[in-house]
């Protein structure tokens, strides 16, 4: 209970906290939270973004991030920031780049602990969390222990993406949480388009909204919404 | 000890034993593993698929399978067969298919174990086995579960799936398995190339061919390789 307490009087000051997940890998997760994030930061909200996708923490390398983070009085961490957003991940805790984590079980449930309860967020609007994707252990255990007001799920045109967003959302809908809407990432192209209004209709939720797909993700220099305005305007409407 | 003696008996007729494996989802695992399966059997040789991706068992549908495997005298399950190729998965064990199993990691290691057991193969010159992805407890799990003669890495050609594939292939060279090389998917489009011979220099492996971004794959009524004579070269050549 003290660890409860602790998490939620670090966390306390933040007043939307919003899960970007996806039932399967590779469908632009991390892309789509870390250009929420920016989006939300350039219309003047105070944001921060926390990556608690263990095998994959890539929202460090996106927002090109790569000072260690400082510590405050109370020996909190404070999230590095760039271009306006508040960033922490768990590629903090992994021993280098190059080598993957391998993670068990319960090891994963005490590191995301401990990364909630040790770090000093201040005041934000929002809080985006970019989860691990699937069906197995991690995500499971992340939404078990942050509780989010709702949840952005990501999905791309092709048929099979469409059958596992459907499974996993069908998996969280048990958990009881709250599903804001799906996106599609990817869109018109050679995936074609689609499925994400498909799949809005058939479980009855709300479509935020396409993603196109483009060319301008191969420059990794900044998040694309703020290479782009088109991009950004994508964003805009999802939020 | 008994239940390894059963694997190795009932995959005892089998000669070559290739995993698929990738550090990340959504780039193009089970495509590769599919389309090799069916490029095989397209060209003589006899050839079964294992889907042990827990969280999305998407082989037998891809493969276009719906049916439950039949019983022999003995209680072993005979896989089906399509396209030539003879398919297993783990899609059998999850209740319905628009649920998704929540898999916690002992429930993984015994799950992979029946299904090992339990499967009446016949004599096989290759089975193709797709692995889930990620560095979690699953890929490794089914790693040390089952002795393969080698692994095939596929990535994507953007950046960050090239520092995932890096990362990935680090921790299972530490479990001293052999990799067999790299197969670079959705190559030469929207999403650049380069990447998988790259990886290939830097780890000093095998860089074993691309396949390209191509719109076929939209049309799932068959693997692609069996839909167009270039997509089959691509397969065969990796072969
Ligand atoms: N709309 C898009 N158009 C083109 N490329 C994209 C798009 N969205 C994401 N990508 C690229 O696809 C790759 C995978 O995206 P990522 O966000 O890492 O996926 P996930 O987090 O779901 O694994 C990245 O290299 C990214 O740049
Ligand atoms: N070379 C390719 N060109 C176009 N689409 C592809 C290609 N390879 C895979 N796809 C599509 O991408 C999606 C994801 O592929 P999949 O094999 O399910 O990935 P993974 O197994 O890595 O999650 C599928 O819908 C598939 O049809």
């Amino acid at each position: 209970f003290e660890q409860k307490r602790q998490i939620d009087s670090s966390l306390g000051g933040i007043k939307n906290k919003i899960g970007v997940y996806s039932g399967k890998g590779g469908v632009g997760k991390t892309t789509v939270a870390v250009n929420l994030s920016a989006a939300l930061a350039n219309s003047g909200h105070s944001v921060g973004i926390l990556d608690v996708d263990i095998d994959c923490p890539n929202v460090v390398r996106a927002m090109k991030i790569s000072e260690q983070p400082m510590l405050d009085e109370n020996k909190k961490m404070i999230p590095a920031e760039r271009f306006g957003v508040k960033v922490m991940s768990m590629a903090y805790f992994q021993e280098n780049e190059d080598e993957a984590t391998i993670w068990r079980g319960p090891m994963i449930h005490n590191a995301i602990n401990q990364m909630l309860q040790s770090t000093n967020w201040g005041e934000l609007d929002y809080l985006i969390v970019d989860l691990p994707p699937g069906t197995s252990d991690s995500p499971l255990t992340v939404m078990q222990t942050l509780t989010m007001d709702g949840f952005v799920v990501v999905t791309t045109p092709q048929e099979l993406a469409k059958i596992d967003a459907k499974r996993s959302i069908n998996m969280i809908k048990k958990l009881q949480v709250n599903v804001l809407g799906i996106v599609e990432n990817m869109s018109g192209g050679i995936f074609g388009s689609g499925a994400g209004t498909e799949i809005a209709n058939e479980l009855n939720l709300d479509f935020l909204g396409s993603i196109k797909l483009r060319q301008d993700y191969q420059d990794t220099s900044k998040p694309a919404s703020l290479l782009n305005n088109e991009i950004l305007n994508e964003y805009e409407s999802i939020i």
